[in-house]
C-alpha cells in the first residue's frame, strides 16, 4: 500500500509484457482529443453535448444524428401557404406551379434543386434560376452567375470567356466568388 | 478470466457495434414534394 | 398457423407505413381493425402478435441487403408500440402493464436470439428497436405532450412519462453486458443515447438518477470483473474508452450528478482506473470558478465556498448498517470500546478480490470505510454551521480522533483505505475538501503517530501521488493540498526514507 506500488506505473517499461497495468486505464491518456471529439469546449461557454451524443466511440460517430427537436404546431398548419391547400405545399405540374416557385429566395431554390432530384420541383427551380441569370455547370454540377461588378473577357474564338463569377457551393452551402475560365458548352 | 464463449460474443458485439446512423431517427414514408419528372442527365441524381 | 397469420397482418402494417405518412388516418383504422379482429384484443394475442412481429423483423434484418433500408420492419414495430401506448383506452390493463408486456416480449425474443445464435448474433436490430422507442417517446413528450390533442390522454401520458423511463431502464438493466455480452456495445450506446441519458439526468426531482446509477454501475461492474492485472482484452479496453467518453459528457452537462453520487461511483469503480476516478472527482458545480490551486497564498480558510456543504444524494451510512450507531455514539463520546466495535465491524467475512495497484485482495469492506469517512465529513459539515472553527479544525475533536484511531489501530490495509477515501473527498472547494485537507495535512506531520509516522507519511503521499501522476483532470483539492505540502517547511519530502530509496519517486518530487 506504499509508494513502491506506483513504481511500475511510473517506470514506462519498454516492452509491453512487463507492463503490469494497462496504462490507458491507470495513467490514462491525454483527454484533449476525446474532449474535442465531444465538442468540449466549443467556445468559452459550456454547451450541452449529450443531446447530440452520436455514440460512445468517436469512430462510430460517423454522422450527425437528428437531435431532439420540436416542430411547433404553428409551423405545421400554415393555411394557404403559397396558395397550396396542403402543408407543406406540393409541386406537381410545371405549368401551374412555376409562378409559385418565383416566390422563393435563391437558397431555397438551390435546396429544392439538390434535395429532390428527378422531380418536377427540380425542373421548376432550374427554370426559375435561369430566369435569375444563374447557369448550371454540367461537369461541376454547380450553379454560377456573372459577377455584376465586372464584365468577362470573351476569348478570340468566341467559345469561352474569362472573368469573375459567383458560384453556389452546395457542400458549404454558400455563394462564393471565383475567377474562372468559362466554356460556353459547359453550361446549360 | 473471461470464458472463451463470452470473449467470442464480446468480439462479435464489437464488430456489430451500432453506429450513429443506427441510432438516428427511424425512416418512414414522406409524401413527396412533387412527382417524378424527366430532368437533365447532368443534374444531380442523389439528394 | 396463427403465427403465420400474424406475420401477414404485421407485413400489411409494414407495407402501409411505406405508403402513407405515419399520422395518416388509415394507420388508426388499421390498428382499430387489429383490435376488433382479435389480433390485439387481449394480453395473450398482444404477446403472440408482437413475438411474431419481432421474430419476423429480426429475421428480415438479416435477410435484407445491408446497403438498403435494413430497418424498415424494425421501425414499423417501434411506431406501432408507441401508437398503442397513446391510443389505447387502457381500461382492462394499464399503460405500465402494457409497456411491461411489450418490453418483456422484446427481452424474450432478444434473449433467445442472443443465446441461440451465439457468435452470429447481431445486436443491431435489437438496438434499433430500443433506440426507436426512445426516439418516438421523445418526439411525443415534447413540450409536455403538446402534440396530443385529447386533454385526458395528454394528462395521462404526462403522468406516465417518468414511468416510461423507469420501466425502460429496468429492462436495460436486465440486458446488461455481464448477462448478454453479445449486446455489450449496443448496450453502452443505449445507456448514453441522446434521447435517454440527458433525459434521465434531468427528469423532475432527479427521479431518473437512481436507475441511471444502477446502469452505470452495471457498466463499471462489467469492467471491474474483466479488467485483469496484466492483460485487458481489446474489446474490454474499447468498452472502457466508451465509458470514459460517456462520463466526460456527463461531467460536462450535469456535473452535479457525479458530484452527488461520487460515493457510489467510488464503491464500484475498478481500483486501477485512476483517470476515470479523477474525471468523476474533478467534476465541479456548473457556476463555480476554481481558484488557481497552485497559488502560494491560496488558503481554503479564506474561501467562502469552502464553508459550503457539498450535496450528497443519499446518506452513506444508512440506518440499516450496524455501524451507524457506534460511529454516531463515538462522535458524541469517544470510547475505546466503541472504537473496537467499529474496528471489528469493518472486516469482510471473505476476501474481496481486487485488481488493485499494489494489492490483489482486501480484507476490509471498502464500501463501509468509505461510508464511515463520508459520514464523518457530513457530520463535520453540519456542525461547522453551528460550531466555531477551532472546535472542528482540532486534532482533539472526536471527528479527527476517530479517523486517527482507525488508522493508528488498524492494519496497514485499513490505514491505506481510510487515507485513500479521505483523499477522495478532496474535490472542488467545499467544507469536506477543506476539512479533510486539514486532517491529512495535520496527520502528515503529527508526532502522535510515534514510530508509525513514516508509514503514515508514505501512505498519505501515495494516496496523493497516485491521483497526480495521472493525465488530467486532477481534482482541485488534491492539487491544493499537494502544493501546500511541497511548500511546507515542516516536512522535506526528499529527506523521507521511502523517497530516498525510490529513485523514480524522487525524480518526480525533486523538480517539484
Amino acid at each position: 500500500f506504499g509508494l513502491k506500488a506506483l513504481v511500475p506505473l511510473i517506470r514506462q517499461e519498454d516492452h509491453e509484457s512487463a507492463q503490469t497495468y494497462d496504462s490507458s486505464m491507470t495513467l490514462g491518456a491525454d483527454l484533449s482529443s476525446m474532449l474535442h471529439s465531444l465538442g468540449i469546449p466549443r467556445d468559452s461557454k459550456r454547451h450541452k453535448v449529450l443531446y447530440t451524443f452520436q455514440s460512445p466511440w468517436a469512430e462510430t460517430s460517423r454522422s450527425e444524428v437528428e437531435p431532439r427537436f420540436f416542430i411547433p404546431e404553428s409551423f405545421t398548419n400554415i393555411p394557404e401557404v403559397l396558395q397550396s391547400q396542403s402543408t407543406p405545399p406540393c409541386f406537381n405540374s410545371v405549368q401551374e406551379d412555376h409562378q409559385r416557385v418565383a416566390l422563393f429566395q435563391d437558397e431555397t431554390l438551390f435546396y429544392l434543386f439538390y434535395k429532390h432530384p428527378g422531380t418536377v420541383i427540380q425542373e421548376l427551380t432550374y427554370l426559375e434560376l435561369r430566369k435569375r441569370n444563374w447557369r448550371y455547370h454540367k461537369t461541376l454540377k454547380a450553379w454560377l452567375t456573372k459577377d455584376p461588378k465586372m464584365e468577362p473577357a470573351v476569348s478570340a474564338d468566341g467559345l469561352s470567356e474569362r472573368g469573375s463569377y459567383v458560384f453556389f457551393d452546395p457542400q458549404r452551402w454558400e455563394k462564393c466568388q471565383r475567377d474562372f475560365l468559362l466554356f460556353y458548352n459547359a453550361i446549360m | 478470466k473471461m470464458p472463451d464463449r463470452m470473449k467470442a460474443q464480446l468480439e462479435s458485439s464489437l464488430l456489430n457495434c451500432p453506429d450513429s446512423l443506427d441510432a438516428d431517427s427511424p425512416h418512414f414514408y414522406r409524401k413527396p414534394l412533387s412527382l417524378p419528372h424527366p430532368t437533365s442527365i447532368f443534374f444531380p441524381s442523389e439528394p | 398457423t396463427r403465427k403465420e397469420r400474424y406475420f401477414l397482418v404485421f407485413t400489411e402494417w409494414v407495407k402501409l407505413l411505406q405508403r402513407v405518412e405515419t399520422d395518416d388516418i388509415s394507420t388508426l383504422v388499421f390498428i382499430r381493425q387489429m383490435m376488433e379482429k382479435g389480433v390485439l384484443s387481449n394480453s395473450d394475442s398482444l404477446i403472440e402478435f408482437f413475438k411474431a412481429a419481432l421474430e419476423l423483423s429480426v429475421f428480415s434484418f438479416k435477410e435484407s441487403d445491408p446497403t438498403g433500408e435494413v430497418f424498415t420492419t424494425i421501425d414499423a414495430i417501434g411506431k406501432l408500440i408507441t401508437k398503442l401506448l397513446v391510443l389505447q383506452a387502457f381500461s382492462d390493463i394499464s399503460r405500465s402493464e402494457y409497456f411491461n408486456i411489450v418490453l418483456s416480449v422484446i427481452a424474450v425474443v432478444f434473449a433467445k436470439d442472443h443465446e441461440q445464435k451465439y457468435v452470429t448474433f447481431n445486436e443491431r436490430p435489437h438496438f434499433r428497436l430500443l433506440s426507436n422507442l426512445l426516439y418516438e417517446w421523445e418526439v411525443l413528450r415534447g413540450h409536455d405532450f403538446i402534440k396530443i390533442s385529447d386533454n385526458q390522454t395528454r394528462r395521462e401520458l404526462s403522468e406516465f412519462d417518468q414511468e416510461f423511463y423507469d420501466i425502460f431502464s429496468t429492462y436495460l438493466h436486465s440486458l446488461q453486458p455481464i448477462a448478454f455480452p453479445g449486446f455489450s456495445f449496443a448496450w453502452v450506446t443505449l445507456i448514453s443515447h441522446r434521447m435517454f441519458l440527458p433525459t434521465m439526468l434531468r427528469l423532475p426531482k432527479k427521479s431518473g438518477w437512481k436507475n441511471l446509477m444502477l446502469l452505470l454501475i452495471d457498466l463499471l461492474n462489467f469492467l471491474d470483473t474483466y479488467t485483469s492485472k496484466n492483460e485487458v482484452s481489446n474489446a474490454v479496453s474499447v468498452v472502457y474508452k466508451g465509458a470514459l467518453r460517456v462520463f466526460l459528457g456527463i461531467s460536462n452537462d450535469n456535473p452535479e450528478f457525479l458530484i452527488e453520487n461520487h460515493l457510489e461511483f467510488m464503491n464500484n469503480l475498478p481500483p486501477s482506473y485512476f483517470q476515470l476516478k479523477n474525471v468523476i472527482l474533478s467534476s465541479i458545480p456548473k457556476k463555480m470558478m476554481l481558484p488557481n490551486p497552485y497559488d502560494s497564498n491560496l488558503s481554503m480558510e479564506k474561501l467562502p465556498a469552502c464553508q459550503e456543504l457539498p450535496e450528497v444524494f443519499y446518506d452513506p451510512i444508512s440506518d440499516s448498517s450496524t455501524l451507524k450507531k457506534p460511529v454516531d455514539n463515538y462522535l458524541r463520546i469517544p470510547t475505546n470500546s466503541l472504537l473496537r466495535t467499529i474496528l471489528h465491524g469493518i472486516y469482510k467475512t471473505e476476501y474481496d478480490i481486487k485488481n488493485g495497484v499494489g494489492y490483489d485482495l482486501l480484507a476490509i469492506d471498502s464500501n463501509l470505510v468509505r461510508a464511515i469517512v463520508l459520514h464523518i465529513g457530513i457530520e463535520v459539515g453540519l456542525e461547522n454551521q453551528k460550531m466555531p472553527y477551532s472546535a472542528l479544525f482540532n486534532a482533539k475533536s472526536a471527528y479527527y480522533t476517530l479517523l486517527f484511531n482507525l488508522i493508528h489501530e488498524g492494519t496497514v490495509e485499513l490505514k491505506y483505505q481510510v487515507v485513500q477515501v479521505m483523499a477522495e473527498q478532496l474535490r472542488y472547494p467545499n467544507i469536506h475538501t477543506y476539512w479533510f485537507s486539514y486532517v491529512l495535512k495535520t496527520m502528515l506531520t503529527s508526532k502522535d503517530w510515534g514510530e508509525q509516522l513514516v508509514d503514515i507519511q508514505e501512505i498519505i503521499l501515495r494516496s496523493l501521488l497516485e491521483r497526480l501522476i495521472v493525465n488530467k483532470p486532477h481534482a482541485w483539492g488534491i492539487s491544493v493540498l499537494f502544493s501546500q505540502i511541497i511548500r511546507d517547511k515542516n516536512i522535506n519530502l526528499l529527506e523521507l526514507p521511502f523517497v530516498k530509496n525510490l529513485p523514480e519517486i524522487k525524480n518526480i518530487l525533486a523538480p517539484l
